[in-house]
């Protein structure tokens, strides 16, 4: 996947950190301090469809059996979208003053791609 | 969507010049409202008194000998003494560490309760729970390093002057003061059933008077030996069965 670094308009993942204290969010959150909420953008063109590596889902192999049997709809241009996501465990206080540590799965953007 | 074309996906868009700081804000609320559909919760919580510090650090240090990272992964070591991350489990696991509390409609000073949440509703599997209570050595006639050997016995007590019954029995031998464990998970596991929130406990130590041993409950001017509840669960709903599968 690649990094978005203004050079180009093509798919990339934009790091976008936030920190907790400067949304006033760090009286309820223990941990972490922030939340890496990177997010994916810029276009995929044809050529960048069912690039191995960049383009793994499900989706993606639908799309490309469309293609390679001549039915490829019009509509179906790829799109960037989050190919691969972590979990982010957060230590924070709920509605009644209980300690909550939890394992949230696909918390966070770690990849992108065309599909 | 844009509207450019019928075609175009949402993240094409994205990279358009646009006002930063607008977007940046937008964004901000954006990923607000991710956090808090992922905690399953409607709005932040509004904390207005907050626990204190010395008992939480204490309750967090005698959980975790892992260390939370600047990234949110939890580094848990293993019995080789090599980290692992929390994100290498596949399970969607919560645990809930609640302080006990007490008001006057509880029929002794030995009585105290916990609200327990579940999380929003969810259909969630208490794995386990234990009671954390803290025992203080006073100084005593028993000569210095002797074992003190008490029984403590913990109690559901029903609100008011209502009937009890026994939880859990334990004997527990004290060299110096320190924190004991006291295992409550099927007695946890019928507050979530019954989907009630709140599990009355009644603490009765025989012998500790004799022996120079008090536990620490609540009001005790001793805020970081408070004691405390720790419930491990695990959500049993569908989403997550397909998400393991």
């Amino acid at each position: 996947g690649l990094e978005c670094d203004g050079t180009n308009g093509l798919c990339c993942r934009q790091q976008f950190y936030i920190d907790f204290r400067l949304i006033g969010w760090n009286d309820w959150i223990i941990a972490p301090s922030g939340y890496y909420g990177n997010y994916c953008e810029g276009s995929c063109p044809a050529y960048m469809a069912g690039v191995p590596g960049s383009a793994s889902s499900f989706h993606t192999a639908v799309v490309n059996q469309y293609r390679m049997r001549g039915m490829s709809p019009g509509s179906m241009n790829s799109c960037c979208i989050p190919t691969k996501l972590s979990t982010m465990s957060m230590l924070y206080f709920d509605d009644e003053y209980n300690i909550v540590k939890r394992d949230v799965p696909n918390m966070i953007v770690e990849e992108c791609g065309c599909a | 969507h844009t509207t450019a074309s019928r075609d175009s996906c949402a993240s094409c868009g994205l990279s358009q010049p646009a006002d930063s700081g607008r977007m940046d804000a937008e964004f901000v609320e954006a990923v607000k409202r991710h956090i808090l559909t992922k905690l399953q919760m409607r709005e932040r919580p509004n904390i207005t008194q907050p626990i204190p510090k010395a008992a939480m650090v204490t309750a967090l240090r005698k959980l975790h000998a892992g260390k939370v990272r600047e990234d949110g992964r939890v580094e848990i070591p293993d019995v080789d003494g090599h980290a692992s991350h929390a994100n290498d489990v596949e399970e969607e696991t919560s645990e809930i560490i609640t302080f006990a509390e007490t008001d006057d409609l509880l029929s002794s000073k030995s009585s105290l309760f916990f609200i327990i949440s579940n999380e929003g509703n969810q259909n969630l599997y208490v794995s386990q729970a234990n009671l954390w209570l803290y025992f203080k050595l006073l100084p005593s006639l028993l000569e210095k390093g002797t074992r003190r050997k008490v029984m403590v016995k913990v109690y559901y007590q029903e609100p008011g002057l209502g009937s009890k019954w026994n939880l859990v029995e334990k004997r527990v031998e004290l060299k110096r003061s320190g924190w004991h464990t006291f295992p409550l998970t099927d007695a946890v596991q019928l507050v979530f059933s019954k989907g009630t929130r709140r599990q009355n406990l009644d603490i009765r130590c025989e012998g500790c008077e004799g022996a120079g041993v008090l536990p620490v409950l609540v009001n005790s001017g001793d805020e970081s030996h408070r004691p405390f509840l720790v419930v491990q669960a695990r959500a049993t709903d569908s989403n997550h069965r397909i998400r393991k599968r």
